[in-house]
């Protein structure tokens, strides 16, 4: 799950 | 310490807020209309439209503070009923038509040219009509929306561990307060008790249309890509692979 995971755990902007 | 409970006003409020914009092809549909290019571009936009889900989930209150385990299972889960739901609410104005966005919306027959697609098509549309004849407000999609993605993984039986249990709780207490804000939401309409009660029940059997339409989806998607047929990007991909096997 390397995208999802990615997206999941960056701080919202 | 548990935040302040927020109101049912507020949860809605927050979960407006926390709408995506909206999603452009931004890339002319290739013409003529083949198998290729329709599926090119659908992959294309729910490609991009996944990441705009991803940060929608994270402004759901209370889903951050879910384990990150519940948080890739559900959204694995319920990616394309979500998808489905979005495009619904954004073709309710257009009846035959499915507006997947501003700059590409297929008639029925523009979809048929996608072997096996136009059986989804028409289960789509037939959906989003049974939306229009409800006039499903913006208030209570968004509430249906939070609660496909909240409800989408309760077939999953997680490990036993006890931050899992903890997590387990957390979404039931989250999904009985959207629950609420549903509830609230038909309220406001005026309509009587008895109305009110048939409106929920009307409202949540639309989610299980969705989540039948969604499979069928998923597996016309699967069946594309064991065809070569379109190239799936990353994201796309690995969400298609994770919901195959989960449900197998």
């Amino acid at each position: 799950h390397t995208k999802l995971l990615q997206l999941l755990t960056t701080k919202p902007e | 310490l548990n935040p302040p409970a927020l109101t049912p006003e507020q949860l809605i409020q927050q979960i407006m807020e926390a709408e995506p914009p909206e999603i452009y092809l931004m890339k002319d549909i290739r013409r003529p209309l083949t198998e290729a290019n329709v599926m090119m571009s659908l992959t294309n936009l729910a490609d991009k439209e996944l990441v705009h889900m991803i940060s929608w989930a994270k402004k759901i209150p209370g889903f951050v503070e879910l384990s990150l385990l519940d948080q890739v299972h559900m959204l694995e889960c319920c990616w394309l009923e979500v998808l489905m739901i979005g495009l619904m609410w954004r073709s309710v104005n257009h009846p035959g038509k499915l507006i997947f966005s501003p700059d590409l919306s297929l008639s029925r027959e523009e979809g048929s040219c996608v072997q096996g697609f136009v059986e989804i098509f028409d289960m789509l549309v037939a959906a989003t009509s049974r939306v229009r004849e409800l006039k499903l407000q913006r208030e209570e999609y968004v509430c249906l929306k939070a609660m496909i993605l909240l409800n989408s993984n309760m077939c999953l039986t997680s490990s036993e561990g006890s931050d899992e249990l903890q997590s387990r709780s957390k979404l039931l207490r989250l999904l009985d307060t959207v629950t609420d804000a549903l509830v609230w939401a038909i309220a406001k309409t005026g309509l009587t008790f008895r109305q009110q009660y048939t409106r929920l029940a009307h409202l949540l059997m639309l989610l299980s249309h969705i989540r039948h339409v969604s499979n069928k989806g998923m597996d016309h998607l699967h069946c594309m890509k064991m065809k070569n047929m379109v190239p799936l990007y990353d994201l796309l991909l690995e969400m298609l692979d994770a919901h195959i096997v989960h449900s197998s």
